[in-house]
């Protein structure tokens, strides 16, 4: 049967997609950047993803994992989450 | 509660607004009224007041809008992103603007223009987002049936404008903290292998993989079942749980509300009408018995046959000794029950009728 409802699911490549436009509109992460800077962004990201995180009580991973998944699929407000 | 950055406040506490636009999706008097209340919830526990106007530059303006509307803001079309407001200040400062990608109800669907509208009016007046998933100044949409501000909400918007003038000053509910040692709850029950614990709106649950507990709107699940549940427990051979408030039941199958309810006690369990509510239950998965308790009495239903066991009800004492004479919560698990009564907690085993262990209620919280 269904399982009561449990969130799982592998990171889905436009799950990727999501977590940086979900940083980009409430977590500052820039979204430029040239090909050095995107992987310094990719640590970027993983802060970001951490501040996140810590602003809803999830476990601190700098992971896109299924729970901070399922919080960023959540309608929202369009006001970041942090000072600009 | 977080003050937006800089700390940004209206000098005049007079405030207008006007709305520039209405959205198909409500009638003008629906739209009106869902604004008028949102900003009533700000002015009941501050000195603001407000103001509509229905020409020129009010200082909070509100309209519904969609995709880029040239604010350097733009919406993204249905879902995601609902609504923006600007902090207090001259020109789009205080302004308030509504994606019309969305569908505005004034109902339980998606999206309730009263409960974003009073999340919205929050920024308008100063407030950033809280991390409180209780208040109404949490980013993510959650509708459980009534809007108010929670004591959060109160507590950061009087610490921009101070207190109302009202001779009593309004308060709000207070989200629960899991590792509060003073967490009590209203009802404990298990769910398909899980263990659910409720507390006025909300659920907490533990999840094996996750350490951190998940409390929530229980609107999340049931967004039929009232807050405030009394009572609940699982018929695990019928996958199914029921909850109780006052002398009504609700049934549900996972996440779905069962057709036909709520239900009234009486004619259900047979309980007298002297019986007003239910304080806990359990069912004994291997007899098929449900222990109703009631004030400092227990009675024993039979699930196969329906109906209330002869001899019942008893002293909670003479079937349960030591667990004292009332009881908030109680589920079972591995053969033993968890008895919930204030901070304390009894794990019983009812074969030998013996307390095992004394635990503090929210033991089950790794704090």
């Amino acid at each position: 049967s269904h399982g009561f409802p449990a969130a799982t699911s592998e990171t889905q490549e436009q799950d990727v997609e999501m977590v940086k436009k979900y940083l980009e509109n409430y977590y500052n992460l820039n979204s430029n950047g040239k090909k050095v800077e995107r992987q310094r962004n990719g640590g970027l990201v993983t802060e970001k993803l951490k501040q996140m995180q810590k602003f809803f009580g999830l476990r601190v991973t700098g992971k896109p994992d299924a729970e901070t998944l399922n919080v960023m699929k959540q309608p929202r407000c369009g006001v970041p989450d942090v000072a600009p | 509660f977080v003050l937006t950055p800089g700390n940004p406040r209206w000098e005049n506490t007079n405030l207008t607004y006007r709305i520039e636009n209405y959205t198909p999706d409500l009638s003008r008097a629906d739209v009106d009224q869902a604004i008028e209340k949102a900003f009533q919830l700000w002015s009941n526990v501050t000195p603001l007041t407000f103001t509509k106007v229905s020409e020129g530059q009010a200082d909070i303006m509100i309209s519904f809008v969609r995709g880029d509307h040239r604010d350097n803001s733009p919406f993204d079309g249905p879902g995601g992103n609902l609504a923006h407001a600007f902090q207090p200040g001259a020109g789009i400062g205080g302004d308030a603007h509504f994606d019309d990608d969305e569908w505005w109800t004034s109902n339980f669907q998606d999206y309730n223009l009263y409960r974003v509208a009073a999340h919205e009016f929050g920024h308008s007046l100063g407030l950033a987002h809280s991390t409180d998933i209780g208040a109404l100044m949490y980013p993510s949409y959650t509708f459980s049936g009534d809007v108010q501000l929670s004591q959060d909400d109160i507590d950061g918007i009087q610490a921009i404008y101070g207190p109302s003038q009202n001779p009593t000053q309004p308060v709000g509910p207070q989200t629960p903290e899991v590792c509060d040692s003073k967490l009590t709850f209203d009802a404990i029950t298990t769910i398909r292998g899980e263990v659910m614990f409720f507390k006025d709106r909300f659920y907490m649950r533990t999840n094996p993989l996750y350490p951190e507990v998940e409390l929530n709107f229980i609107s999340v699940f049931w967004p039929q079942l009232p807050n405030g549940l009394q009572a609940a427990y699982e018929v695990a051979d019928r996958d199914e749980v029921r909850f109780f408030k006052g002398n009504k039941y609700w049934a549900v199958k996972g996440q779905d509300v069962l057709r036909g309810y709520p239900r009234d006690i009486y004619r259900s369990f047979g309980f007298p009408r002297t019986v007003k509510s239910i304080d806990a239950a359990v069912s004994e998965e291997d007899t098929g018995k449900t222990y109703f308790f009631v004030a400092n009495k227990c009675w024993r239903y039979d699930e196969y046959k329906q109906s209330m066991d002869a001899g019942y009800p008893k002293m909670i004492a003479e079937d349960f000794p030591g667990i004292g004479n009332k009881v908030d919560a109680v589920f079972q698990k591995g053969g033993f029950f968890y008895f919930f009564h204030g901070r304390r907690q009894y794990k019983f085993d009812p074969k030998t009728k013996r307390i095992l262990t004394l635990l503090k209620a929210n033991s089950w919280f790794n704090c």
